[in-house]
């Protein structure tokens, strides 16, 4: 479903070069599970925008769905991210002078589905995110943390995407929280999601079926969750 | 040191009060490490900004080293803040047209030194913080979100204030570097500084000598960590 073939990513600045990525070679398959793990600052989430579409790799290819995607023009690919990539973002990337209610139902927009339609779509999302429906009319700057990145959780679910890629999805979350938020992912790849999570946290990793290490922009290992 | 008398703290929405606080009283003496912890949603951060002196109560008040702050103005609440706090924040709030070296010497502005000796408080609290000094001259949107959450930590301490009050630290740090971390929060907590850290780590509240837990905007637990 995802291929990433010899992709690299590289940042200059001033006289300097640094590879973010290097020579990335991954294939994802349709209801995969997969968890990135690796340190700080080491490339997992440059991974992610690529994969996702937001970030063009400086070598190589992304192929989604058997689909070429640096042959897509920009309007292509965005309709190709908002019909089969749902993002939840490390920063959350939330729009604060717009309700939460209307931050989750960006991806919706171009359905034309009525607005009561939206808003039922809108509360299951945010319930499967552990999150509440009185959040609806608050703005994001009126939540604490966790409940923002329930949000963000929400607006990646409300399309019902074929890929869900989840970028630390429960940094700011209690134990309670994760849980429903995991449970949620696991019933998601249940019906035949495909999710690619990033998570500093072991026990999150365990909810996945495999699991990618990311270190000095390389892959250094792909193996199955161990629970010992 | 800090003392938080009968505060409350309310938020009218249209027709509805919603309680973030309730009646909360409360001792932190010198030297002490103390973690707070809770549900998402349930009066962390409000606490920690009241605290801070970055927002005022309802109801009640906050004592800093004897201080009644209900009666110093705005100006002399700020110079309190910038003498005897440092506050790492939960979305870290940096400034991203400043560089990185700029946004951890904003503490030290005030404070009439040479520019090369800024220079060298903040490579010291970068290098404290489990960072590298070669991210000083990026902008904060060039490094990944641990890496920001570390340059927020830098900016907390690099004025070697009294109170340390870290709102989730180490939510986008992997093993490795939250260890750093704490490392640093303990060795400051040893030559007397004191610290109150918010965190959804049950690990990470093991280094702290007291926690609090907090359920619907009251303490609902006060107790010296176990670590069975
Ligand atoms: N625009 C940029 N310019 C220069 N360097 C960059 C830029 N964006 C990212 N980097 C660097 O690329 C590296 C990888 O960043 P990335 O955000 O992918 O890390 P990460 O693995 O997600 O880390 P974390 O776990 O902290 O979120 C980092 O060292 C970062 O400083
Ligand atoms: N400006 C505001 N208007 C209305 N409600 C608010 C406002 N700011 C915070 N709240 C509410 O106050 C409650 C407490 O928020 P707070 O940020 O203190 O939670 P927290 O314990 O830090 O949570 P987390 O662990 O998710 O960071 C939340 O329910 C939040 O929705
Ligand atoms: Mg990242
Ligand atoms: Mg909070």
């Amino acid at each position: 479903l995802i291929e990433v073939v010899n992709v690299s990513k590289v940042y200059r600045m001033g006289g300097n070069e640094f590879w973010a990525l290097r020579d990335i070679n991954l294939e994802v398959f349709e209801r995969e599970f997969l968890a990135i793990m690796g340190p700080s600052g080491h490339g997992k989430t440059t991974l992610m925008n690529i994969i996702g579409l937001l970030d063009k790799p400086s070598t190589g290819k992304v192929f989604i769905d058997g689909v070429d995607t640096a042959k897509l023009n920009d309007d292509e690919l965005s309709k190709l991210r908002n019909r089969k990539i749902g993002f939840v973002f490390q920063q959350y990337n939330l729009i604060n002078r717009m309700s939460v209610l209307e931050n989750i139902e960006v991806p919706l927009l171009l359905r034309g589905l009525s607005r009561s339609e939206r808003v039922r779509l809108a509360i299951r999302a945010i319930e499967m995110a552990g999150g509440d429906k009185s959040w609806l009319s608050k703005k994001p700057n009126q939540l604490s943390g966790g409940q923002q990145q329930r949000v963000a959780i929400a607006r990646a679910i409300v399309g019902d995407p074929e890929i869900i890629l989840a970028d630390e999805p429960t940094g700011n979350l209690d134990t309670a929280s994760s849980k429903i938020v995991m449970q949620t992912f696991s019933r998601l790849n249940g019906i035949g999601k495909t999710i690619v999570m990033v998570t500093h946290n072991p026990e999150v990793a365990l909810c996945s079926k495999r699991i990618l290490y990311i270190r000095d922009g390389r892959i250094s290992g792909d193996e199955v969750p161990d629970p010992t």
